[in-house]
């Protein structure tokens, strides 16, 4: 799965996710990619937000929306709402993955739970960086 | 007010013992051209939404990732393709599902986001959405590259032999 999120100098939010699936997959499995509010979200109040991982766990959680509902309900930052969904809420549907997210402030988080997601962001390209692992 | 970006090429990586520095530099590559075609948007004043596109863009034709040119394999030897996009000022949303076809599928849903009033469409109906809007087509051979056929072999091995693991490095390509 890739997937990307951005935050243009008009300080407006997209997403956008794109997979093959799941090697070996039945035929006409679906997973979260496609689904609003699970694998893929935006909303320029909150938050962007691309996801990665299992997906059916990322489906019952609806990972995406999660997050935005925890930013606008409970006044969370982008950070605290990403970092428990993945590290609390997934772990409890023992869902593996992570996600990239951006904030309204064009504050990035790249929070997941296992060995390791490609991953790269760049601020203005002045904070520009590439990552696997932790 | 600057601009930001962030992408991915998934979460099913090889552990860090097991992957070569030649691997990992390729990996490291492939992420900073789609990361510099998200920026050349940014800078020159683009939405976020056409930098998304684009950044998932070149990230489905790079085949190291498992997503359009490096797409794994359903069981039947086929590819299905998801994608999906969403513009947060004012929440319109396009996705495709089970899609071959489009180089790019990413540019399929948001033909249907862009073009239709519905927001997810599968198959047929998806195609010719971007049929009609004339977006590139190539052969389910551009779609085939041998390390995600030798994945689907060795995953349909371990399953006939009961020895199927949960390595997400493997099911996620």
């Amino acid at each position: 799965t890739v997937g990307a999120v951005a935050r243009d100098r008009s300080g407006a939010l997209a997403a956008a996710t794109s997979t093959g699936g799941m090697t070996a997959k039945r035929p006409g499995r679906v997973g979260d990619s496609p689904l609003i509010g699970a694998g893929t979200f935006a909303d320029s109040r909150t938050c962007a937000i691309s996801a990665t991982g299992d997906g059916e766990a990322f489906i019952r959680l609806s990972v995406a929306h999660e997050i935005d509902a925890r930013m606008r309900l409970a006044g969370e930052t982008l950070a605290q709402a990403a970092n428990h969904v993945v590290w609390v809420g997934l772990a409890e549907l023992n869902g593996s993955g992570g996600l990239v997210a951006i904030d309204a402030q064009g504050r990035i988080t790249t929070p997941f739970n296992c060995e390791g997601m490609y991953r790269a962001w760049s601020n203005e390209a002045i904070d520009r960086t590439i990552a696997i692992y932790q | 007010m600057g601009y930001s970006i962030a992408i991915h090429g998934g979460a099913g990586v090889l552990p860090a013992c097991q992957m070569t520095a030649a691997r990992e530099a390729g990996f490291r590559a492939a992420l900073d051209r789609a990361l510099r075609v998200g920026e050349a948007v940014l800078a020159a004043d683009g939405s976020a939404l056409d930098a998304v596109t684009e950044a998932v863009c070149a990230l489905e034709d790079e085949p190291l990732f498992n997503a359009g040119r490096g797409a794994v394999f359903t069981r039947d030897g086929t590819h299905e393709m998801d994608a999906a996009v969403m513009d947060g000022r004012d929440r319109r949303a396009g996705c495709v599902a089970g899609v071959l076809g489009p180089r790019n599928p990413v540019r399929l849903a948001r033909c249907v986001m862009e073009r239709t009033d519905h927001v997810l469409m599968i198959g047929d109906g998806a195609l010719r959405i971007g049929r009609e809007a004339g977006i590139e087509e190539v052969s389910a051979d551009h779609f085939f590259t041998q390390e995600r056929y030798d994945s689907l072999q060795e995953t349909l091995r371990m399953e006939a032999e009961g020895t199927l693991d949960d390595d997400p490095a493997r099911r996620h390509g």
